[in-house]
């Protein structure tokens, strides 16, 4: 404010002074007067952000929980053509660089948002964009896969954000404190989830362990006065022993997705939703996020029973190639304005076998754009 | 980007000797780091 202030000053006495050679001199601080307070605001933006990133850290060590509070950015970000960003984001990161700058580019990148350069399984200089190399591959024997044939692995590098047991009735997964997503909107209506009335689980528990039955706090009258989603005849839990892990990947992470155990891929279900950030800002701000974004189910059985990995893009990291189903097309342009179509499914042959994948094959990547 | 994994996996039969039960346990902490292969949970071979 300063600076401007003191332009003012500096073009009101060129202007008393008069002359066409002093006002063209106060046009010229102009630009470099604007460009020096954006670079400022930006300056001031970014300190807040890192300022408010070592809060939710600190936050985090003291062990509070992220609160759930809807804000205007997320209302913002509704409203922004997010599918088209992220598809003009992925056309800019296939621009292929000249053969000298591509070490730069991807140094450059890697310094930004810390990833190991030494394991790619290429030199530098042979990915031709950054789209190119975002999806990498890795040397051979980077990623070891742990032998224990009673151990689940990883499928992604990345941060645990979430983990536990379903027990819930309508197998819930806390998005953040105050915010929960059900499972079975993740995965679809039609998912194989293992799911047993209420009822029924109640007769399974009472040999096992007295629970006491949750009193529900709705009265006639709210059921009819809500909408049909919150309608639901039969009500259900998830069988005992249903579990989850939401993996969180970094840009700076290795973006390809493996199986997590032997099992066999019976069903493919593609979410065509809509393509909200999915750093942890957005995770507290925006609701139903998972649920919303695109995304891309996998669903199966292995030796223990029930199998399914989903597979959500962001706005920069949009589209999801599936190595096991090459023709599928994520991030396409949307033709209807609803965000709520069914998702398209397909089952994979031959019928209840489906594709047999080994613990740590490649299943999938995640593109820019 | 996200991944979620939804998944069956043994749990204990009885609740008495926990420590000897094929139940599955995870072996991480939330906001540890992981690499791909190494495991999110254990169980034992029953």
């Amino acid at each position: 404010t300063s600076f401007l202030q003191k332009l003012q000053i500096t073009q009101a006495r060129a202007s008393i002074n008069g002359g066409s050679s002093s006002s063209s001199q106060g046009n010229s601080f102009l630009v470099p007067g604007a460009t020096v307070a954006t670079i400022a605001m930006l300056g001031v933006l970014h300190a807040r952000r890192l300022y408010d990133d070592k809060k939710v850290e600190e936050a985090k060590e003291k062990g509070i929980e992220l609160e759930f509070q809807p804000d205007a950015k997320a209302t913002f970000l509704r409203l922004l053509p997010l599918r088209s960003i992220s598809r003009l984001w992925g056309f800019l990161t296939s621009v292929e660089f000249p053969l000298w700058l591509r070490p730069h580019v991807y140094r450059a990148w890697a310094r930004a948002f810390h990833s190991n350069l030494e394991e790619a399984a290429m030199p530098l200089e042979e990915y031709a964009s950054l789209r190119q190399f975002f999806v990498r591959t890795l040397k051979e024997g980077s990623r070891p896969i742990d032998s224990d044939s009673c151990c689940l692995v990883s499928p992604v590098d990345g941060t645990i954000l979430r983990f536990g047991e379903l027990k819930e009735a309508g197998a819930m997964i806390e998005q953040v404190k105050g915010f929960s997503y059900s499972v079975s909107s993740l995965l679809g209506a039609s998912s194989f989830l293992p799911m047993i009335a209420a009822d029924d689980m109640q007769e399974e528990s009472n040999g096992q362990e007295n629970t006491q039955r949750d009193e529900s706090k709705k009265s006639w009258w709210t059921i009819s006065l809500a909408s049909p989603k919150v309608r639901d005849p039969v009500p259900t839990r998830p069988m005992k022993g249903l579990f989850y892990c939401v993996i969180y990947l970094k840009p700076g992470d290795y973006h390809r997705v493996h199986s997590p155990v032997k099992w066999n891929v019976l069903v493919r279900r593609h979410f065509s939703g809509r393509l909200f950030p999915l750093n942890e800002r957005a995770t507290k701000t925006i609701r139903n996020l998972y649920v919303e974004n695109e995304r891309v189910v996998l669903e199966g059985q292995w030796q223990e029973g029930f199998m399914a990995m989903a597979a959500i893009g962001a706005t920069n990291i949009g589209s999801i190639e599936l190595f096991i189903e090459p023709a599928l097309r994520t991030n396409r342009p949307r033709k209807k304005l609803l965000h709520s179509e069914p998702p398209e499914e397909r089952e994979y042959e031959p019928k209840g076998i489906g594709v047999m994948l080994k613990k740590g094959d490649e299943v999938a990547a995640f593109n820019m754009g | 980007s996200t991944v979620v994994l939804v998944f069956q996996a043994p749990i204990s039969k009885s609740p008495k000797d926990k420590a000897l039960s094929p139940e599955f346990r995870f072996c991480i902490r939330r906001g540890d780091r992981i690499q791909m292969g190494q495991a999110l949970g254990r169980w034992r071979d029953s």
